[in-house]
């Protein structure tokens, strides 16, 4: 998981 | 992609999916908050600002403008669709959006990860989310009343805040770089208030199965 990952989510 | 999820995203789809559907099929929307589901509306735009300019994946892209089209058609039907309209509680329904839209904002453009457009309505979108259920949790109390059709909607949402929790946990010690603060304590407190929901909605479907029971 990179930070970038976190915002994936809905 | 874990279990959790996907399973939350399932639930959080299916709710709003079977509002629609339902609102479509039996015409109407009696019980439902035209409040909260304009928040949720608002939730959703505000979130979604990066649909065109970050791609994530084709689940994600489709996930978005899935919930984008469901939730202004669900405001849709209610403020437009001649029978719709009218099974709307509108007298109980009365709930001030500004009350929650501000304290939203304001929190927004002091706490969020990057002080720029996009993060400040990112931002503000959680924390929408998490009190966006607050007009219908007033109507709840004040019609006393929760048919199948309210009843179900607020399990399905129930079930996808309780899905993203473990989630979440599931991340954590999964993926070295996740901690996010901001979407965990407006989750929080947006799952706790769907606990305050569920009280109300036992308590009623109790008190409806004693008022139906022989004398």
């Amino acid at each position: 998981g990179s930070p970038d990952s976190v915002k994936d989510e809905l | 992609m874990n279990i959790f999820r996907l399973a939350g995203d399932m639930t959080h789809l299916m709710s709003v999916l079977v509002l629609l559907l339902k609102i479509h099929t039996i015409k109407s929307c009696a019980g439902i908050s035209l409040k909260t589901q304009e928040l949720y509306a608002l939730v959703f735009a505000t979130r979604y600002l990066d649909i065109f300019t970050d791609f994530i994946s084709v689940y994600n892209t489709i996930m978005k403008l899935i919930f984008l089209g469901s939730s202004f058609s669900i405001v849709w039907y209610m403020r437009r669709h001649k029978l719709v309209r009218r099974s709307y509680d509108k007298e109980q329904d009365t709930f001030r959006h500004f009350f929650l839209v501000l304290p939203c904002l304001l929190l927004a453009l002091v706490m969020n990860e990057k002080f720029t457009f996009k993060e400040v309505m990112w931002a503000f979108s959680l924390y929408l989310e998490a009190v966006a259920i607050l007009p219908q949790l007033v109507l709840l109390q004040r019609t006393k009343n929760i048919d199948n059709l309210t009843g179900q909607y607020v399990f399905l949402l129930g079930a996808y805040r309780a899905f993203y929790i473990f989630n979440w946990i599931y991340r954590y010690f999964t993926e070295p770089h996740y901690v996010h603060w901001i979407t965990w304590i407006s989750g929080l407190v947006q799952t706790l208030l769907y606990a305050d929901f569920f009280y109300y909605y036992f308590n009623s479907w109790k008190n409806n199965v004693k008022l139906h029971l022989p004398a």
